[in-house]
């Protein structure tokens, strides 16, 4: 049952999807359980909207996790909000306005097929599990598949590579879902996080070029404010700026599609480690990550909720 | 044993490519043997002063280890034995599926 739910062992697929029906069960004022698609291999694409039920033009922030297949914590990390969200409802007075103001639509496994191969067969996959008839290499990399500078600087078209950006955009049905899902409704959508791992950053648009987003200032703010929230927790640096300066330039990514369509503050973490567990960060790591990480998201729902 | 015991020997390296020879030389020696690139995503975006990490499969541990000495690539191992890694990363799990 929920209450007996683990959120500091990472969970496989099907437990991730049994907890999500246990959630949505058990919270029915609070959780709503829907699918937006089926993968490639034909898995359901879950999300879960969080928040008090009211008006039905409320803002929304997004969060997918889970994009590339082996970044165990990013799964870990929706799991841990949702539960904190939930549980914190009624005794966080900040939780609680942020989910009578905000709807939070909670993605745990974008990449459902690569996910559950990683826990399956190959720990360290990355890509989706989608079939090139011409090449004996599967998978497209999920994050190198948006309708933003497609297969550009930083991705590759050879189906082999860990960065292979696809035979066109979308070509995922797992992108295509989420594309779909934020298009429909992009007015609501005031801000995008895409959860992954390996860096300890914090990034925002543009990947693909130096040039600085319109509204550079509030977005730089509200990043700076993430990252010190999430230095409070555990002293725990992490660096924070446009993705092509801090990382590198690279194809356009979930992040700056987000951004393309209208998503005001659309960023991407980088969570633990830089290098010294790599993508097998330790079970006994996830509750101090997440919840340094939980204090980082939480401070963006609520500059959002503000004037800039 | 997880995963049929397949990372055995496996291990990741660490390379910061001092200056633009050495990110040369090491995109070079990437073209010749088959790594998983840990980060950066792909070798195009190797650059020097950046860190590389690379899981390589116990077969060409030694290979690399020779090549890097001989390049007078500095390295490090941060990961010496992958399986060991994996098992520790989900021996809560290993151990509850016993239970």
């Amino acid at each position: 049952s929920e209450s007996h739910y683990d959120y500091e062992v990472y969970h496989s697929l099907e437990e991730i999807q049994s907890w999500m029906l246990e959630v949505n069960r058990t919270h029915p004022e609070i959780v709503d359980m829907f699918s937006i698609g089926t993968s490639y291999e034909g898995r359901p694409l879950y999300v879960l909207q969080i928040g008090k039920r009211s008006r039905p033009q409320k803002k929304a922030m997004w969060i997918d996790c889970g994009v590339h297949a082996r970044e165990w914590i990013g799964p870990a990390f929706c799991q841990w909000f949702v539960k904190e969200a939930i549980n914190s409802y009624q005794h966080d007075s900040v939780m609680r306005r942020l989910m009578n103001q905000l709807n939070f639509y909670i993605m745990p496994v974008l990449n459902v097929d690569g996910y559950h191969y990683s826990w399956t067969t190959d720990r360290f996959w990355r890509k989706t599990r989608s079939k090139n008839h011409k090449y004996h290499c599967r998978g497209v990399d999920a994050n190198r598949n948006w309708k933003v500078k497609w297969c550009e600087e930083g991705a590759s078209s050879h189906p082999c590579d860990d960065t292979y950006c696809g035979p066109f955009p979308e070509s995922e049905p797992e992108v295509r879902a989420v594309a779909k899902f934020l298009r429909k409704n992009k007015k609501r959508f005031k801000a995008y996080i895409s959860i992954h791992a390996y860096a300890q950053m914090l990034l925002y648009p543009y990947s693909y070029k130096y040039a600085m987003i319109p509204n550079f200032g509030c977005v730089e703010s509200a990043a700076q404010n993430a990252v010190t929230a999430l230095y409070s927790a555990y002293g725990v640096r992490y660096r924070y700026g446009p993705a092509s300066t801090t990382l590198y330039v690279s194809s356009g990514s979930s992040m700056d599609w987000a951004y393309r369509i209208g998503i005001q503050y659309a960023f991407a973490f980088e969570l633990r480690d830089t290098g010294y567990y790599g993508f097998l960060l330790p079970e006994a790591l996830i509750n101090p990550t997440c919840t340094e990480t939980l204090r980082a998201v939480k401070a963006i729902a609520t500059g959002l909720l503000k004037k800039c | 044993y997880l995963y049929n015991n397949r990372y055995v020997g496996d291990q990741v390296f660490r390379v910061t490519p001092r200056d633009v020879t050495e990110v040369q030389v090491l995109k070079r020696m990437l073209g010749n043997i088959k790594v998983d690139l840990w980060q950066p995503n792909s070798a195009s975006l190797i650059r020097h002063n950046a860190t590389v990490d690379m899981h390589v499969k116990l077969n060409d541990t030694q290979g690399l280890h020779a090549h890097l000495k001989q390049e007078g690539i500095a390295y490090n191992v941060f990961i010496s034995n992958l399986q060991k890694e994996i098992e520790k990363q989900t021996g809560y799990r290993s151990a509850r599926r016993r239970r």
